[in-house]
C-alpha cells in the first residue's frame, strides 16, 4: 500500500563512538 | 558528609535534545555548514554531523576543518541517499525504501556510519526474500 510505513526498533548501537581523550 | 545521594534522571532527554536540534536545522538557526549533494545545498550544524559521520569527524575535527563553512563531495552520495540520512541524523529514525536503500548505502558506506550501513544490508537482504 502506498503510505504504509513499518518501523523496525534497532536496539544496538546507532553512530560511531567518538574516542575518548587519551 | 556521605549522605545519600539522589539522581533524576529525564529519560526523554537525550530524544528531546535531538528534537530541539532538528528544529534549530530546519529553521537554519546555528546551521554553521552547507553541504553540497548532488548540487543540492543543505543546511546542518557541524557538532551533529561529526558526531555521527567518521567521514564528518575526520574532515572537522581537523583545524583545517574549522574554517571550512561550505562543502561539496564531489564524487559523493546522491541527494536521495544522503539526504534520509541527515535526517538520521536529527531523528534517529532512517527511512528506507527497496528503491531508495541501495542510495542510502552507498552515502552511509561514504559518510563512514558503519551501522547504519550494516541495518541497510539488513532490509536489502529481508526485501529480496519471498
Amino acid at each position: 500500500q502506498e503510505g504504509l510505513v513499518a518501523t523496525v526498533k534497532e536496539a544496538g548501537r546507532s553512530i560511531h563512538e567518538i574516542p575518548r581523550e587519551e | 558528609d556521605g549522605a545519600l545521594g539522589y539522581v533524576r534522571e529525564f529519560t526523554r532527554h537525550s530524544s528531546d535534545v535531538l528534537g530541539n536540534l532538528n528544529e534549530l536545522r530546519l529553521r537554519g538557526i546555528l546551521t554553521d555548514v552547507t553541504l553540497l549533494v548532488g548540487g543540492q545545498p543543505l543546511r546542518a550544524h557541524k557538532a551533529v554531523l561529526i558526531a555521527c559521520s567518521g567521514f564528518f569527524y575526520s574532515i572537522f575535527r581537523s583545524r583545517a576543518g574549522v574554517g571550512v563553512d561550505v562543502l561539496s563531495l564531489p564524487g559523493g552520495p546522491e541527494a536521495r541517499g544522503f539526504a534520509p540520512l541527515l535526517d538520521f541524523m536529527y531523528t534517529s529514525r532512517l527511512r528506507l525504501s527497496p528503491a531508495t536503500a541501495p542510495a542510502v548505502l552507498a552515502a552511509a558506506t561514504y559518510l563512514q556510519m558503519e551501522h547504519v550501513v550494516q541495518a541497510c544490508h539488513r532490509f536489502i537482504q529481508a526485501s529480496c526474500e519471498p
